[in-house]
């Protein structure tokens, strides 16, 4: 053990262990966490080649291996809690994205959330299987957040009473889902449904996109890895060009929504709730901004005590840079906030299943308040969770760059946060949107609840801007 | 107007109560400006479009607070008076960081006057100086093990120049003594000079 470092663990006024319970959630969830860590880093099954020295394809490929043996292994340990399978999945792959990330965080939800209880029986066993690998394509290449401007299109044939899904356009080209390239067989693709004639926006549709057993794209479907990116070298983010593929009027997501087979459409009980996976999503993506940050401040810190630089006062020994007060401004808020994070990731972990168990039971009272509360959270947070990441490896000096020091990875796999799952500027225009409407009610004299409750209060308070 | 007097920079409620003022003065305005805007003949999306820098300004503002709000709602639940401390002058740091960050919101919206702009960054001095010899300690209780955390400059153990030594000789360029790039375009290189 370095000597600096051993004399930094002796200051301490609080006990380590009871705080890692804190922020673990109890110290059975610590235990847990542990053993699972154990098991994972114990198995020679997940050893790899430092992905630091691999080209990208051989990053996928050692990805993919241990991506199949994971799947095998949570089954034979009977792993099936989300909370512990995320665990597992960030022992197996720590800290990088993985091919069937988009299969286990949102194909799977989708279709929990989603799926009528006969759409449940078709294909969630054999997804849990494996035999439908699935992943989640919204994005287009010429569309991104603004949902209403996404181009392809399912048209409804009552005749054969199928869907006919689409790509009118290059600019419709369904891109970035991750898994897509070359992983899934199978996407839910959102498009805009077309029946009797008339448009009635965004749906979710199962589509197939390759042969279960070959894995040879389906007619009508060009799909295909989009190329080297900034991070995320181990997922195969990829593109879809639908050609008038048809597919059965039961593969259109129907718990909520409905087409009968003559073509009627029954609109759901809330147009958010088609976009409910990304809302699941982006929730999560506030935690992550907090495991960015401890992790970054964990590698700045611990480097700051043990590199000696120059000197403060003339004649003594170099000092630890964390001596150097420069040296604490850029670190201990970085620290702050990656402790701030990880308390609102919980509790917008505990608010997103709070109020989806409410749509559950059909109140939906709640849907607009979580769905401006997880855009501009994922916003707020990944915006500074990105600039703090460089903050840290800047503050390593030289070493910094080096990718031993894991920071340029961090920093690479995080970055994307920023666009994907909505893009913060129209993350927060949406939240202001919500915002905007609380105000108008509390002028009108509407008793506000839930975290906007605070713009009655200003009201009663007569607050006004002061110029300067 | 809103007071600015007063203010108890040590008390994480105060803390919070202006970042609660400064989200609803940025709130009213966003609202103001589009107002404005319409008043202006403009129409509702126009007058949207012509606002979005305030709108975003006020979710920003928005989302700060509830940051701070639920950092501090949290402290509510520790008991252990050590960890309590720790996390208290965690919370106050990134309070009072945000606000000398955020200076101009608080000095527009009449919260707080110049003079304690000043004083916000003796405090987060303060702070500083607080939490150096907890710092390694505040990091620990992540337990990212060294395998998860995957670097070697955040080694549990410190060992660092060694481990990016050893490190560095794994790298696929020093697999052999002499790249085979030297015997083709080097050494002809060299012939032709």
């Amino acid at each position: 053990m370095n000597p600096d470092i051993l004399n930094e663990r002796q200051k301490a006024t609080f006990d380590i262990e009871k705080l890692t319970n804190i922020l673990n959630g109890g110290p059975e969830k610590t235990k847990r966490r542990r053993e699972i860590e154990t098991m994972v880093l114990n198995d020679p099954d997940f050893n790899e080649q430092d992905p630091n020295f691999l080209s990208r394809s051989e990053r996928y490929d050692q990805a993919v291996r241990k991506s199949a043996q994971m799947i095998l292994k949570l089954r034979e340990y009977g792993i099936a809690d989300p909370e512990e399978i995320y665990c597992y999945k960030s022992c197996v792959h720590p800290g990088r994205p993985e091919p069937l990330d988009l299969h286990l965080g949102m194909f799977l939800p989708t279709l929990l959330n989603q799926a009528t209880p006969e759409q449940m029986d078709r294909f969630f066993m054999p997804a849990w299987n494996l035999e439908i690998i699935g992943t989640y394509a919204q994005t287009e290449m010429g569309h991104g957040t603004h949902l209403r401007g996404l181009e392809t299109t399912a048209t409804y044939d009552p005749a054969s009473e199928e869907f006919v899904l689409n790509s009118p356009t290059v600019s419709s080209i369904k891109w970035w889902p991750g898994g897509l390239g070359k992983t899934s067989n199978h996407a839910i693709v959102l498009a805009q449904l077309y029946t009797q004639g008339s448009c009635h926006g965004l749906h979710a549709f199962i589509v197939p996109i390759r042969d279960m057993n070959t894995h040879v794209p389906l007619p009508g479907i060009v799909v295909g890895d989009i190329g080297p990116k900034f991070g995320f070298s181990e997922v195969d983010n990829g593109f879809l060009k639908l050609d008038h593929v048809r597919i059965p009027r039961e593969n259109m997501l129907m718990k909520y929504a409905k087409v009968d087979p003559d073509g009627t459409y029954f609109k759901p009980p809330s147009d958010k709730l088609t976009y409910g996976t990304m809302v699941f999503i982006r929730s999560m993506i506030v935690g992550e901004s907090a495991r960015a940050l401890a992790k970054s401040s964990t590698i700045a810190i611990r480097y700051s005590v043990v590199r000696h630089q120059s000197e403060i006062r003339p004649g003594e020994p170099e000092p630890q840079i964390l001596d150097y007060q420069t040296q604490q401004y850029k670190l201990f808020p970085v620290l702050a906030m990656a402790y701030a994070f990880t308390f609102v990731g919980h509790y917008m972990n505990q608010t997103y299943h709070r109020i989806t168990g409410d749509i559950h039971q059909g109140d939906f009272s709640e849907l607009p308040e979580l769905h401006a509360l997880s855009a501009g959270l994922k916003a707020f947070t990944t915006w500074a969770a990105n600039s703090a990441i460089e903050v840290c490896r800047m503050s390593c000096g030289g070493h910094g760059y080096s990718r031993s020091s894991a920071l340029p990875d961090i920093y690479v796999d995080f970055t994307p946060t920023c666009t994907y799952e909505g893009e913060n500027t129209v993350m927060m225009l949406q939240t202001a949107r919500y915002l905007m409407k609380s105000y108008r009610q509390s002028r009108a004299g509407q008793q506000l609840h839930g975290i906007v409750s605070y713009l009655n209060e200003a009201e009663h308070q007569r607050i006004q801007p002061q110029l300067i | 107007a809103a007071k600015s007097t007063g203010i108890d920079f040590n008390d994480l409620s105060s803390l919070v109560e202006l970042y609660k003022l400064r989200a609803a003065i940025l709130v009213e305005l966003a609202a103001k400006s589009i107002q404005k805007e319409l008043q202006h003949k403009k129409s509702q999306e126009d007058a949207w479009n012509n606002s979005a820098i305030d709108l975003v300004r006020a979710s920003d503002a928005h989302c700060h607070y509830v940051v701070v709000k639920l950092f501090a709602d949290k402290l509510g639940e520790i008991d252990a008076a050590p960890i309590h401390s720790v996390l208290l002058t965690l919370a106050r740091l990134y309070a009072l960081h945000g606000m000398s960050n955020n200076s101009g919101d608080f000095l527009q919206a009449g919260l707080l006057e110049r003079s304690q702009v000043i004083e916000v960054t003796s405090y987060i001095k303060e702070l500083l100086s607080e939490l150096r010899p907890n710092a390694v300690a505040l990091v620990d209780a992540f337990d990212f093990h060294d395998r998860m955390l995957n670097s070697i400059l955040g080694r549990y153990d410190g060992n660092v120049y060694e481990n990016m030594f050893e490190w560095a000789r794994r790298s696929p360029l020093n697999s052999t003594e002499v790249h085979e790039s030297f015997h083709k375009y080097l050494k002809p290189l060299r012939s032709k000079l």
